[in-house]
């Protein structure tokens, strides 16, 4: 799976994401990726959103659009959020990672696995690359 | 006003020991040209709607990710591909599940939310789409590679048993 987040000079936010789902599956099974509102989501009052992992936790946690929601009507900082619904997943028994694109300019990633492909620029300069939970 | 972009290549139990150099140099090196594709876009004040398409279509096409070109393949050994797009504008949204002929599925993804009344198309629908829409077109042969292609095989000498966390990349 593979996404991306931005927040443009305008202030707007978008999220994308795609994948090949997992090796192996049957029976026309989908993860969250396509799910707009579980993989996917953005929304300009609140940031955008992109996840990957064990897909059918992130459906029944709703992640992305669960995120949004916190930010929008409890007015969690994103951080909060996501670092909250990520543990959600995780008492429902997944694992994955989320990354985020806020309305002010905010950029976050958090993972709950040893490693994640991820990458982040602004219009400062600031560029970073890693792979690995480490780095 | 400022910008920023951030990108993902997949979560999972990537670590030095299961990790090879190559292939983390170069996820690497791909994870570097997505976020020139996406600077492009946002450093000429254009929308963070294209600069994340522009990005993710990068991605798609190279081969160290499960997504596009490289894509895990089904128990029946295709690639089936999902993708989904958003604008945090008015929140308009196209995501498409179970294409099998389409470059880059969030192009396709990208059509079906700005060319049909529609969010979501599945599978020979949304190939046909593809086709009317006129996106770039893919055959498994290109998608589909001998390494994702042992991986399976790999699983099906197991038993093939569906296991969530079975993820490779």
């Amino acid at each position: 799976t593979v996404g991306a987040v931005a927040c443009d000079v305008h202030g707007h936010v978008a999220a994308a994401t795609s994948t090949g789902g997992v090796t192996g599956k049957r029976w026309g099974r989908i993860g969250d990726s396509p799910l707009i509102g579980a993989g996917t989501y953005a929304d300009d009052r609140a940031g955008a959103v992109s996840c990957t992992g064990s897909g059918e936790f992130f459906i029944r946690a709703n992640v992305a659009h669960e995120i949004c929601a916190r930010v929008r009507l409890a007015g969690e900082t994103l951080e909060a959020a996501v670092e909250t619904v990520l543990a959600e997943v995780t008492a429902l028994g997944g694992t994955g990672g989320i990354i985020v694109a806020g309305p002010k300019g905010e950029a976050l990633w958090r993972f709950s696995t040893p490693g994640m492909y991820r990458a982040r620029l602004d219009s400062a300069g600031g560029r970073e690359v890693a792979v690995f939970g480490d780095e | 006003m400022s910008w920023t972009l951030i990108l993902h290549g997949g979560a999972g139990q990537m670590t030095r020991d299961t990790v090879s150099q190559a292939q983390a140099e170069g996820a690497r090196a791909a994870l570097g040209r997505a976020l020139d594709a996406g600077a492009a876009v946002l450093a000429a004040d254009g929308a963070a709607l294209d600069a994340v398409e522009a990005a993710v279509r990068v991605l798609e096409d190279d081969p160290h990710f499960n997504s596009g070109r490289g894509a895990a393949l089904t128990h029946a050994g295709v690639a089936e591909l999902d993708a989904a797009i958003m604008d945090g504008r008015n929140r308009n949204a196209g995501a498409v599940a179970g294409v099998t002929a389409t470059r880059n599925p969030v192009s396709l993804a990208r059509a079906v939310m700005a060319n049909s009344p529609h969010v979501l198309l599945s599978g020979a629908g949304a190939d046909a789409f593809s086709v009317e829409q006129g996106c770039e077109p893919a055959t498994q042969d290109w998608l589909v590679l001998p390494e994702r292609r042992a991986q399976l095989d790999e699983m099906l000498e197991g038993g093939g048993a569906f296991d969530v966390d079975m993820k490779y990349g």
